[in-house]
């Protein structure tokens, strides 16, 4: 079999442990479920308060990644804060394409919930359902997706902002081409059959992007209306962008 | 009051303790 270039084999090496996080998340959940009838959160709540905890996970991860772990600080925030809802959407969209099903979301906690529960919950339900359905159908299009592309995307992901709006270029765009690179021999290779995956892949990311984006403006507007738990790191970055 | 994302600051700088 074809090798693997090695940018993927550190990076496969450097994926977080999932049982723990997994682990880490349901205790931060549980813990939010012991409160008191007045504190408790409503179910939108704890799904953002997931979130709030995924991304933890994420800045772990992305702090011990190869090229970035060498960038400064500033740096490093600003990469975070152009691709953090990005980086959560696209978890989950592969967690749903590992699922595999159609009418119900897998959740980081390893919890499953039909659909039909997500149309139930109170209004304004439609722009959360349009945008699960949205994320599952991308997960279902995108059938092949293995862990190597995978690992691969998140990389490019995290370094996907225009170099220019950093302080060091070279790290930057070093760590772009390598990645890219890494992604064309490996589709090139371990997939000869498949025309041109490497494309087709950066063009699936771009609808992850979007979705993102679309998520990240709901999410603001629920914060705005007060329904968005406070104090904690989805607000922060989602502030990060608006003044 | 301008965001200046703290504590993302503060978790990209901690160090590690074992």
């Amino acid at each position: 079999p074809p090798d693997i270039p090695e940018v993927i084999l550190k990076l496969l090496q450097l994926e977080p442990d999932e049982a723990q996080v997994k682990a880490r998340i349901l205790a931060c959940l549980q813990q939010e479920q012991g409160k008191g009838r007045h504190e408790k959160l409503s179910t939108f709540g704890l799904m953002c308060k997931m979130a709030d905890q995924t991304l933890f996970s994420i800045v772990e991860w992305a702090r011990s990644c190869i090229f970035f772990k060498e960038l400064e600080v500033g740096d490093q925030m600003k990469l975070l804060q152009n691709c953090w809802s990005e980086l959560l959407v696209f978890d989950h969209i592969y967690r749903q394409l590992q699922h595999g099903k159609e009418h119900s979301v897998l959740l980081v906690t390893g919890q499953e919930v039909d659909m039909s529960t997500i149309a139930a919950q109170p209004a304004p339900s439609s722009n959360t359902l349009c945008c699960v359905r949205r994320s599952v159908v991308l997960a279902l299009t995108r059938s092949r997706l293995d862990r190597h592309e995978f690992v691969c995307l998140k990389f490019l992901i995290l370094f996907s902002l225009d170099v220019k709006y950093l302080e060091n270029h070279t790290l930057a765009k070093d760590a772009q081409e390598k990645a890219n690179a890494a992604l064309l021999e490996y589709t090139v290779c371990h997939y000869p059959h498949s025309t041109d995956k490497f494309r087709q892949l950066l063009l699936w990311l771009a609808e992850v992007r979007a979705l993102s984006m679309q998520a990240e403006e709901y999410l603001y507007h629920k914060h705005l209306s007060g329904e968005v738990p406070c104090n904690n790191l989805l607000i922060e970055m989602l502030h990060a962008k608006r003044t | 009051k301008k965001n200046n994302n703290a504590l993302l600051r503060y978790l990209l700088d901690k160090d590690d303790t074992k």
